[in-house]
């Protein structure tokens, strides 16, 4: 799957 | 970060406060659930592990502070506070909340971006999130007229998810590769669950009436 995205939302 | 996201953070902001302010100005919790605030600070808690590692702003990193140590506050309060603690309705409050816990954690543990501590933790808190108002609004139904401040927190606290949802489908549109699906599908059963009550909820402002939702 996608790599894991920087979580940049609260 | 867009205008949609930040109006969203801005919501979540103010319902906090909105609760904050009732607890503090009635000296009371009635009509709050105890379980919605333990559920949430398990949502924060699970999903900020990454704030002493990931730097992604200041105000990301003061966001979360705000919103963690906000929401220990209102469960220690609920829990601890001898004139607050004394109106907990904890007669009404009986959701089987850890239920909603395990369910959370059994679906991150299946579905999640990658198979990694930190983004299982992630896809939990996004479940648990989805569903941590439900202690709440069955409390709210129980518990007959809902006070001012009470059903302003809920709404704000539903509408913030909704304006997120907008924030998803504008970065779709403007970011390439941008996928949020599992923050959206959940973010999308989440305000759902709000929709009865903000159709009372709207029917009480246009009536001019208390809140009041059908048992």
């Amino acid at each position: 799957g996608p790599s894991s995205y920087p979580k940049d939302e609260l | 970060m867009n205008i949609f996201r930040f109006a969203g953070d801005m919501t979540h902001l103010i319902s906090i406060l909105v609760l904050l302010l009732k607890i503090y100005a009635t000296k009371s919790c009635s009509g709050i659930s105890r379980k919605t605030q333990e559920l949430y600070a398990l949502v924060f808690l699970a999903r900020y592990v990454d704030i002493f590692t990931e730097f992604i702003s200041v105000y990301n990193t003061i966001m979360k502070i705000v919103f963690i140590a906000s929401t220990l506050a209102i469960v220690w309060c609920m829990r601890g506070h001898r004139v607050v603690r004394r109106s907990y309705d904890k007669e009404l409050d009986t959701f089987r909340h850890y239920f909603l816990i395990a369910a959370s954690l059994v679906l991150a543990l299946l579905v999640h971006e990658k198979f990694t501590f930190q983004e299982i933790l992630w896809a939990f808190s996004i479940y648990l999130e989805a569903v941590a108002i439900l202690p709440q609004l069955v409390l709210l139904q129980r518990s007959g007229n809902v006070d001012n401040l009470t059903g302003q927190y809920v709404f704000f606290l539903g509408a913030y998810r909704g304006l997120y949802i907008l924030n998803w489908i504008y970065r779709y549109f403007t970011e390439p590769h941008f996928s949020r699906w599992i923050a959206c599908v959940s973010g999308l059963v989440q305000t759902a669950l709000y929709a009865d009550f903000f159709y009372y909820y709207f029917l009480s402002w246009k009536n001019n009436a208390k809140l009041k939702l059908p048992a």
